[in-house]
């Protein structure tokens, strides 16, 4: 769901260690990386590596059929189109039910089908679903390894409610950091420091770092990024001047990594 | 003014 935001579609890697997604905005400006181990997964089996193309859009709305409760199985056959989603309830109180449709998920702009709803309705029961695959072409170099200059680690809740907070005053925002301090600065069109609404960094914050960053971002993509936070309790902001901000959240089994390339003045 | 810079410029840069 937090990939679905940045991006349409993409291809999920799947080898016989981990689920790997890494997919680039249409705009080109952000890119999210996703690795899940599979030890993240109640059971895993992938006996050849292969590439499933998947509409997010398509995948996000039927996941939101999901309960937390539900146990979610995904599977692809060798050669199939589909990938295959079923949703079991745990405490199977009702008698078993089984739902199954195509869903030519690639046109995301078309309705559901009525017995979608019906579908919904009939949660916690068994449902078994199905998205077409489509062949895309993956990202195939990945992200360059990179030094930076500073890691800042602060409670993803935190990181969400500056973000939401500052998303409301403006469309950039300043990350400085410095010795001891974090900055994130909303900016104006004419920004002066009394212009500036700093936001008060809470406790829990370390700040790693070799030399001061200075780096101005679309508050839009953080607030996309933010949606990550209830995976991981810590995020972790990883800057050097002039280059793409990191926003890691790691989580016992895998990763979301999200690229932010900045804004620079004329 | 600001101006945003494209992900593509950095991967160009190696």
């Amino acid at each position: 769901k937090s990939c679905s935001i940045l991006v349409t579609d993409a291809n999920f890697e799947c080898n016989e260690e981990n689920i790997m997604l890494q997919a680039m905005d249409n705009s080109h400006i952000a890119l999210v990386s996703v690795e899940i181990g599979a030890p993240g997964f109640t059971s895993y089996r992938c006996d050849r590596t292969m590439p499933l193309g998947v509409d997010l859009t398509s995948l996000t709305k039927v996941l939101r059929c999901a309960k937390d409760e539900n146990i979610c199985t995904l599977k692809a056959a060798d050669e199939a189109d589909v990938l295959n989603l079923v949703y079991d309830a745990k405490s199977a109180f009702f008698s078993p039910f089984f739902f199954a449709f195509m869903w030519h998920g690639r046109d995301a702009s078309s309705p559901f089908p009525p017995f979608f709803l019906l579908c919904s309705a009939l949660l916690p029961l068994f449902i078994h679903l199905n998205i077409s695959l489509s062949s895309q072409t993956p990202i195939t170099s990945s992200w360059p390894e990179t030094k930076y200059d500073t890691r800042v680690t602060l409670p993803s809740a935190e990181f969400t409610r500056i973000v939401r907070d500052l998303s409301q005053l403006g469309e950039h925002v300043r990350i400085e950091v410095s010795k001891e301090v974090v900055r994130i600065s909303k900016l104006k069109a004419k920004s002066s420091a009394e212009d500036e609404d700093n936001d008060s960094i809470p406790t829990g914050v370390v700040i790693e770092m070799n030399q001061h960053v200075s780096l101005t971002f679309s508050l839009k993509y953080l607030v996309n990024f933010s949606k990550s936070g209830s995976l991981s309790g810590e995020v972790q902001l990883l800057m050097s001047n002039d280059v793409p901000l990191l926003v890691a959240y790691d989580f016992t089994q895998g990763y979301i990594r999200c690229y932010l390339a900045p804004k620079i003045g004329d | 003014q600001l101006k945003q810079k494209s992900l593509t410029s950095f991967f160009s840069k190696g």
